[in-house]
């Protein structure tokens, strides 16, 4: 499966 | 991590701060909407989920900071509903945040990036964040007025998404980061902001008060 995109922001 | 995003955070934390600081000095949460102080504790919730879910050691500043985001609005939200209820303008605070949360909601189950149960949380929590401060707003259209602290606590608040918009445009161009639906949400949000920041530059600034025609 695709990455679930990282969100890596507050 | 750039300067716009570490300022961004900064007014976030410092908005936070600043309601805190004036509900408890003051004893009282005059002119402080209440349900957004709840969408708002929503957010943080769904947004930070994997803090509950796989709780790591704290071991990076993120987590941190996300868990003064969590327990700071909740906290924020105690005072409100139940140590200093007495003040809370309930009256005023009237807009029916459930006209936010359900368009937000079912929003997040139509477009989102991907269908997932940890992702549409976070997508709901983003186009929750959007129109969260709209029952302060309107809270403050209702009473005519805001005191100065709440236009400071406003101005952080708002100034935090602003500052957020030009941490994309910087990740954008640096390193080809493009996150659509927060940098949408976002700039919807900050928008709903512009004619606030207008009274808080032309006003506030200059040492008056807030006092819209009622």
């Amino acid at each position: 499966p695709e990455p679930i995109p990282d969100h890596d922001e507050l | 991590m750039n300067i716009f995003r570490l300022f961004g955070d900064l007014s976030h934390l410092a908005a936070i701060a600043i309601l805190l600081l004036k509900i408890w000095k003051t004893r009282s949460c005059a002119g402080v909407s209440g349900k957004t102080q709840l969408l708002f504790a929503v957010c943080f919730i769904t947004r930070y989920i994997d803090l509950f879910l796989h709780f790591v050691s704290l071991y990076n500043t993120e987590k941190v900071m996300k868990l003064i985001y969590i327990s700071a609005s909740v906290f924020t939200c105690y005072l409100i509903f139940f140590k200093f209820k007495a003040t809370y303008d309930g009256n005023h605070d009237s807009m029916r945040a459930e006209f936010l949360i359900v368009p937000a909601a079912g929003l997040a189950c139509l477009i989102n990036t991907k269908f997932d149960a940890i992702e549409i949380l976070w997508t709901f929590s983003i186009y929750l964040e959007a129109v969260a401060i709209l029952p302060q707003l309107f809270l403050i259209s209702k009473t005519g007025e805001a005191e100065t602290i709440t236009s400071h606590y406003l101005f952080a608040q708002g100034s935090y998404r602003a500052l957020y918009i030009l941490n994309w445009i910087y990740r954008y161009h640096y390193e080809s980061h493009v996150d659509t639906i927060a940098i949408v949400a976002g700039v919807v949000q900050t928008i709903l902001y512009c004619d606030f920041f207008y009274l808080y530059i032309t006003k506030v600034v200059k040492g008056q008060k807030i006092v819209l025609p009622a």
